[in-house]
């Protein structure tokens, strides 16, 4: 099966690929299967340790993450070829992405389930032991497992699972987890106190929410149980208005330039940040324009 | 759909390319690809953290690295700051007094804050990164997993 997956002739390529690709299917039960690519160490594959990389969401591919972020091929000229990315993670290691849940891009489920954080951690588990059926030599190496913002949800279930299964990972060494959502509650009690030390927030506003949400003290206020449980709803109004006034421009980065397609990029920005956060659309929303 | 600003769309014209799927052993019935979807998820742990998956890869003895880019503002430096913290772990005086790691080939070259703590937990802040660490600074983010995988100084 995995000689079949072997990748040998990758459109876009123009110069000898120094390890070995693979890419196709690895089955995670009767009705699902999620797809694979897995691009063995530049140097030394059969001593380096494997590592898993996947991305968050829930519902972005790891894909996405491999051709953008630390994958060994990135793509230019509007998809027609590929370059070699020097800072790939494998050179570290032999890296493995997995396109999870099911739905995810050429993942599937023919059942169309519900998915959970803890189907998606089971289903992740039996991915990887069918990975190892495929590739047992890889069952010696040291084992990581990696991921990226929604995977500080991901990485931790699996690990959890693989930690307890030593029989199929003898060698599971550890995590790591890059700008991870471990916990929701920290996310939204330290998201207002990030943007106003960012500069992100009017003074005005910031000094009103301290003197009449949070007793002075911003630094442990619990922003998330005021919003969501125990605030006034001046207090929450506040905090809302906090959220939506916020001129982040590239959420995911704050001193990234932002280019849309010619829809105003306030109002894209704006609508964007407040679904991130979770938040309804505010009313005031127009209100420094 | 794709996340806001990646100002890209290369990818998608090439997973999508029917020579780059055969190559690529996609299923044929298998959708158009996009970077991020609806997938009918829902999140059961929402209002219930991490820590006690954390603590019991700790008490296994296993390997924790924790990074986050300090400009995001998606998965605040602060949020993972205050997870790890909140772990209840001691950290380890350095005795060189450094609290910051380093990339040489970037001036200045400190590439963030390091907080190592006992039983194998490291925190790590990337200095200028966003939310996708290694694409934002892709340099420090092979420096740091080659560093965390080998057991080495970051």
């Amino acid at each position: 099966a995995r000689d079949n997956d072997l990748v040998t002739d990758l459109p876009g390529l123009d110069f000898k690929v120094p390890f070995r690709h693979y890419a196709g299917y690895l089955n995670v039960s009767d009705t699902k299967a999620f797809y694979y690519n897995f691009f063995e160490a530049h140097e030394n594959p059969e001593f380096a340790p494997l590592i898993l990389w996947l991305n968050g969401g829930p519902g972005c591919s790891s894909m996405f993450g491999s051709l953008n972020e630390n994958g060994p091929f990135h793509i230019k000229e509007e998809g027609k070829t590929l370059y070699l990315n020097p800072y790939a993670w494998n050179r570290a290691g032999n890296v493995l992405y997995i396109e999870s849940p099911a739905g995810v891009g050429f993942s599937y489920d023919t059942a169309n389930g519900n998915l959970t954080d803890e189907s998606t951690a089971d289903d992740n588990h039996a991915a990887l032991e069918d990975f190892f059926r495929k590739f047992p030599e890889y069952r010696d190496h040291d084992f990581y497992i990696t991921g990226e913002s929604y995977g500080g949800v991901y990485v931790p279930m699996l690990a959890d699972r693989v930690a307890n299964d030593t029989k199929t990972f003898p060698n599971f060494k550890g995590i790591a987890v890059g700008n991870g959502v471990m916990s929701f509650e920290l996310l939204y009690n330290t998201l207002l106190p990030f943007l106003y030390h960012h500069g992100l927030i009017q003074e005005r506003l910031w000094i009103n929410i301290a003197d009449k949400c949070c007793n002075n003290n911003t630094y442990t206020c619990p922003f998330y149980h005021l919003q969501n449980r125990d605030g006034t709803q001046e207090c929450k109004d506040m905090i809302n208005e906090g959220y939506h006034n916020a001129e982040t421009g590239d959420d995911y980065n704050l001193y990234s330039a932002c280019y849309t397609d010619g829809e105003p990029q306030s109002r894209i920005l704006r609508s964007h940040f407040a679904k991130a956060a979770g938040l309804p659309q505010s009313k005031k929303q127009d209100k420094n324009g | 759909d794709r996340p806001i600003c990646a100002q890209s769309n290369n990818d998608r014209q090439y997973l999508n390319r029917p020579d780059v799927r055969r190559a690529l052993h996609v299923h044929p019935d298998a959708p158009t690809w996009k970077e991020c979807g609806d997938v009918n998820y829902h999140m059961t742990r929402h209002e219930v953290p991490m820590f006690p998956e954390f603590h019991r890869l700790i008490e296994k003895g296993k390997r924790i690295l924790v990074y986050n880019g300090d400009v995001d503002t998606v998965c605040n430096v602060l949020l993972t700051s205050k997870f790890v913290e909140q772990l209840g772990l001691a950290a380890i005086p350095d005795p060189k007094n450094r609290t910051f790691w380093f990339h040489d080939e970037e001036i200045p070259n400190k590439a963030g804050f390091i907080t190592r703590y006992e039983k194998n937990v490291d925190f790590l802040t990337v200095r200028g990164s966003g939310h996708m660490v290694p694409k934002d600074k892709p340099k420090e983010a092979l420096q740091m997993i080659y560093n965390f995988v080998y057991g080495r100084d970051y």
